[in-house]
């Protein structure tokens, strides 16, 4: 899976997720990417998210809008709101299946990249052009 | 910040001793060469969906990740693929799901968006809307790659070798995206 979420010169935030699923699929298997609110979500009040992981534990988890929903009600930050949701909620779920990670920016710009996972493909730029590029935790 | 962008390309349990520096080396420099096209948008003062379109497009070329070219293979040994965007703005929203033709669903995703009233398609259906909105479409041959189909045939034999799923590193693998 791969995934991008981005905040514009103007103040507005966006994000999206692209994937070829879980290897070995059948059914028509969907997982969370092409699902609002689980892959996917962006709110110019709160962050623009884009996740990857075992897509049947994000849908359950509502992820990227439950990241944007602590935000708005509980007023967490982006890394409090992220680090809740994929460290405490997601593994709690069934037995800390819920394994994967989610990339973030807030309507500040501010950045999150948490995965539950040993590495995670990642980079992010702000506004002065530094890089960062990490692969594991 | 003005601006400021984040990308992924799939979390996993990859452990760095399993990665060649050479390995690491290309996803560096994959993941350098995405994020650094939408920078420019942004700095450019373009949107964010832009920024998001077009990096995403770049990851989805490559057969390093699991997404357009590198999808990985269903259990038919075909490619199927899923993605959406959103737009924070107006909280528009969109998402194309099994397609197997549209060489890069993010771009669908954002047609079926801004140019539909809906905000999921899938499968033929799905491919016949990008076709109408004159997105790229390929043979599904274009998404085959050797690595991805090795590793199918390797979740394949761990399924017939009667190992529960718990216990089988290649299975659980198998599970994410």
């Amino acid at each position: 899976t791969v995934g991008c979420a981005a905040l514009d010169k103007h103040g507005n935030l966006a994000a999206g997720t692209s994937t070829g699923g879980m290897t070995n699929k059948r059914w028509g298997r969907i997982g969370d990417s092409p699902i609002i609110g689980a892959g996917t979500y962006a709110n110019n009040n709160t962050c623009a998210v884009s996740s990857t992981g075992w897509g049947e534990y994000f849908i359950r988890g509502m992820v990227a809008y439950d990241i944007s929903a602590l935000m708005a009600y509980k007023n967490l930050s982006l890394k409090e709101a992220a680090h809740e949701v994929i460290q405490n909620k997601l593994p709690s779920i069934d037995e800390g299946q819920g394994n994967g990670g989610i990339i973030a920016v807030d309507k500040n710009g501010n950045i999150a990249m948490e995965f539950n996972t040993s590495g995670m493909f990642r980079a992010t730029m702000n506004d002065k052009g530094e890089l960062y590029i990490g692969i594991f935790k | 910040n003005e601006f400021s962008i984040v990308i992924h390309g799939g979390a996993g349990f990859m452990k760095e001793d399993n990665f060649s520096p050479e390995k690491q080396k290309a996803y560096k420099k994959k993941l350098e060469e995405a994020i650094r096209v939408g920078y420019t948008i942004l700095k450019d003062g373009g949107s964010s969906l832009d920024a998001v379109e077009k990096t995403i497009n770049i990851l989805e070329d490559s057969p390093l990740f699991n997404a357009g070219k590198g999808a990985v293979f269903t259990n038919e040994g075909t490619n199927e693929h899923d993605a959406s965007i959103m737009d924070g703005k107006t909280l528009n929203a969109g998402a194309s799901a099994g397609t197997k033709t549209v060489k890069n669903p993010i771009n669908l995703a954002r047609a079926i968006m801004e140019k539909s009233p809906h905000v999921m398609l899938a499968r033929e259906g799905a491919e016949t809307f990008a076709e109408d909105q004159g997105l790229t479409i390929v043979d599904p041959e274009y998404f085959f790659t050797e690595k991805r189909m090795k590793a199918l045939e390797r979740t394949k034999a761990s399924e017939n070798k009667k190992v529960t799923a718990l216990y089988d590193a290649t299975l659980k693998a198998s599970k994410f995206g």
